[in-house]
Order: C-alpha cells, then sequence, then structure tokens
C-alpha cells in the first residue's frame, strides 16, 4: 500500500 | 514539491527559528521543555541519516543539515549556556514512556526491515509524539510566553500543511505513505487543543494560559 518512492519529503 | 509542502517547510523552519531566537535573544529558556527540544534532535538525527548516503537535492540537504544544526544549538543553550534558567521542576514528563513504546513500534510496523528504513520510522512515530513534554508542561505551570506559543502554532501548521501536502500527492502523482500519514494525523491532533487556545485567547492575552 505505498508507492515505492525516494525519501524527498523533510 | 508543492506549495503547501513548501508551506509547511518553511512553517517548520520558522517555528524552529523563533525558538532559538527566543532563547537566544532572552538569553533563557524559562517555559520551555528541554525534552520536547532533546526528542526533536532525536527525530532529526535518525530521520536525516540519509544525508551521508543519498542526494536529494540541494533544498533538501541544506534544510536537513540548518534542522539538525539549530536542534542541537537549542538543546546545547537549553542544558548548557542557559542552563540556569531552564525549569526542569516543571519539565517531569517521563520521556521513557514515549521512546521505548516508539521505538517498539518502529520494529513492528514498517516498511522494511532495514536499518535507515527502521531508523526513520522511528523518527516518524517519534515526532508526532515529541511536543508532549512542552504541552504537558505549559499545562502544569498554566500559561505560555506568547513567543512560544507563536513557535508551538508553526510547529503544529508545519505537519498539518503535509497533510494537505499527502492529499495532494496522492491525488496528482498517486504518492502514498500509511506511516506517516497516519503519524502526521495524530501530531496534528494533538495540537488541536492548543490551536483552540491560541486562536480564541492569542490575541487577547499576553500570556496563554491554558486551564490545569
Amino acid at each position: 500500500h505505498r508507492t515505492p518512492q525516494v525519501k524527498d519529503e523533510l | 514539491m508543492n506549495i503547501f509542502r513548501l508551506t509547511g517547510d518553511l512553517s517548520h523552519l520558522a517555528a524552529i527559528i523563533i525558538l532559538l531566537l527566543k532563547i537566544w535573544k532572552t538569553r533563557s529558556c524559562a517555559g520551555i521543555s528541554g525534552k520536547s527540544q532533546i526528542l526533536f534532535a532525536l527525530v532529526f538525527t535518525s530521520r536525516y541519516l540519509d544525508l551521508l548516503t543519498s542526494f536529494i537535492s540541494l533544498y533538501n540537504t541544506t534544510m536537513k543539515v540548518i534542522y539538525i544544526g539549530c536542534a542541537y544549538a537549542t538543546v546545547y543553550l537549553i542544558y548548557a549556556k542557559f542552563k540556569a534558567t531552564y525549569d526542569g521542576n516543571h519539565d517531569t514528563f517521563r520521556v521513557e514512556f514515549l521512546v521505548v513504546p516508539v521505538g517498539g513500534l518502529a520494529f513492528l510496523v514498517n516498511h522494511d526491515f532495514s536499518p535507515l528504513e527502521i531508523l526513520w520510522t522511528f523518527s516518524i512515530y517519534l515526532e508526532s509524539v515529541a511536543i508532549l513534554p512542552q504541552l504537558f508542561m505549559i499545562s502544569k505551570t498554566g500559561e505560555a510566553e506568547t513567543i512560544t506559543t507563536h513557535y508551538l502554532f508553526f510547529l503544529g501548521l508545519y505537519r498539518a500543511l503535509y497533510l494537505i501536502n499527502w492529499i495532494w500527492r496522492f491525488y496528482f502523482e498517486g504518492f502514498f505513505d500509511m506511516i506517516a500519514i497516519v503519524a502526521g494525523v495524530v501530531q496534528t491532533i494533538l495540537y488541536c487543543d492548543f490551536f483552540y487556545l491560541y486562536v480564541t485567547k492569542g490575541e487577547g492575552r499576553s500570556q496563554l494560559s491554558i486551564p490545569t
């Protein structure tokens, strides 16, 4: 249920 | 990047700067919970270790360095430089009751059982409750300096803006992170009581008095 993504948020 | 996340980051930065300047200018940390500030330093340390492993953008790196630097500077001012003004008698929240359950939860509920991911998850869960010692301290003293209420307002506003950012990203990018969203909702809810007092009483009074 989570889109694989680079952690680009602070 | 969208306007909600940018405004959220700037609100967070404003909160951190407001607090640091308040302590530096007044040379006093009266009314400030050192425990919350230690928790925030822990949050940034465990979340931003990826500074050493990956580069996202200049903005991302710069903000992370500023957050970590300000967090440790604030802790230093409270526990070292202006230690005489630290109100330890009212800063009595048992933070082990936060760190231990949050640490356990990070091991049980996470997206990936890797060290960096566990630490990131720990930081997300910890951030959602890190303000509790500060809110607890204000409820014990029954008041907060106006500048402290502005600090709390921007700090609470930042994660509320992130919630809107996540709605935006889900709708436009299909981005969805249940852990960040749930923790963000909890974090924002903890400020609701304060937000109400800030808006209803902030204008009239010099001090925000929270009914104990």
